[in-house]
């Protein structure tokens, strides 16, 4: 479609711009309160210990709770309002890359707007996808809205500390995920417990 | 917009067809694995055996997972697979409302495609939206995602067997859901142990 096509000539500039300053970017989705604020808050201190410097871009349809909580963080964060749509596009970053000090970082991780579906067609200049799947959500959802699985370089399986409360097939769901994208990286996480926590941010520092 | 305005139209030409057959028809929604479809698994057997005639229609981007687990009810069922769009409208209920038994329901409930921002913004010809809130997504999901909850009449807080594990301050979130909403209806269910699943039953035998 046309307005894809637009898209995707946007989101290359972005690529060459984030790529001339050095910056590794992800795009971040998964569903309503899946928890993929949660991940950033959980791994975002643990890399910059490890002296990666990283910024975040969050995208919502309104207010700004999600940026004030990375914020605290101390580092660079900005928040986009999309007034509606439900996913962001590459106009949308390209309005606020240069709010972000892009010479001083190493890693961008933008929070798309919860949604399982159109946030993984629109490309916004990410090297990479990375999704986060609650398992409170249901071993269903690969079968069920297999776009984001086939887009995402690695899927997060979060809040495990729930799941001796609920009935989630695990393997179900991997296997799925697998069949739908065969490289797909998988970890397991609890932002409450932080298991899985130190994996994730071993696989994120050695994507630059 | 031209989109809205057409669909609107067909909205009004479903929701006519169904009012001539006597059909009370309600549009199901919330984000992926809120518990749409255990909640109608919950309240369809109650309404059953009250003697209310219930027909269902499931709306997903892809397969019949949910139309299966609603046939094992013994109700009338039809899938649509949106093949992509994060939503269902007009258009697609209208296309299957013939294979529908309406002279002989009371009641149709369409489960919409999981999403917390679209959905809400095309009738399909309903009388009322009704929307369903994992506890497990957040207590901040009623300020970031305020339309659907704007729309609907009635807002379900479901899974709340699960409030031990997780921090959900129901009272934030209630009171946000009625800033936005004043006259929206709450009820507060747990598919697994049926709490609150009696309330509900009761309203909605109600709305004819
Ligand atoms: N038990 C448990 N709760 C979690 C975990 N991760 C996140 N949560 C909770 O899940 C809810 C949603 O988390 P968020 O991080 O805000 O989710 P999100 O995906 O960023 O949500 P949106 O940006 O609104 O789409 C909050 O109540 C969190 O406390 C976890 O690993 N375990
Ligand atoms: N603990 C608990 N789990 C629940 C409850 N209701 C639903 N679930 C679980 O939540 C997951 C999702 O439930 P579904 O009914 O498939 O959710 P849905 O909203 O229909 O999902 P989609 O149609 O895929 O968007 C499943 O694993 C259910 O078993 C509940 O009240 N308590
Ligand atoms: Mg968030
Ligand atoms: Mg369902």
């Amino acid at each position: 479609s046309k307005i894809l096509e637009a898209n995707d000539r946007l989101a290359d500039s972005n690529a060459r711009k984030l790529k001339a300053a050095g910056v590794y970017t992800i795009n971040l989705m998964g569903a309503p309160g899946a928890g993929k604020t949660s991940v950033l808050e959980a791994v975002i201190t643990q890399l910059k210990s490890g002296g990666l410097r990283v910024g975040v871009i969050e995208g919502d349809i309104t207010g700004s709770e999600d940026a004030q909580r990375i914020a605290t963080l101390n580092v660079p964060v900005v928040q986009i309002n999309t007034g509606g749509a439900c996913h962001l596009d590459a106009n949308m970053i390209n309005e606020v890359l240069d709010s972000m000090p892009l010479d001083s970082l190493d890693m961008l991780i933008i929070e798309n707007v919860g949604n399982l579906v159109c946030p993984a067609e629109f490309k916004v200049g990410e090297d990479i996808k990375l999704m986060v799947l609650s398992v409170t959500e249901g071993d269903d959802k690969p079968l069920k809205y297999p776009l984001m699985f086939r887009e995402s370089a690695a899927l997060v399986f979060n809040k495990i500390d729930l799941l001796p409360y609920i009935n989630f097939n695990m393997d179900r769901a991997q296997k799925d995920a697998m069949t739908i994208h065969h490289e797909i990286r998988i970890f397991k996480t609890s932002c409450k417990t932080r298991d899985g926590v130190e994996e994730l941010c071993a696989w994120l520092k050695g994507l630059r």
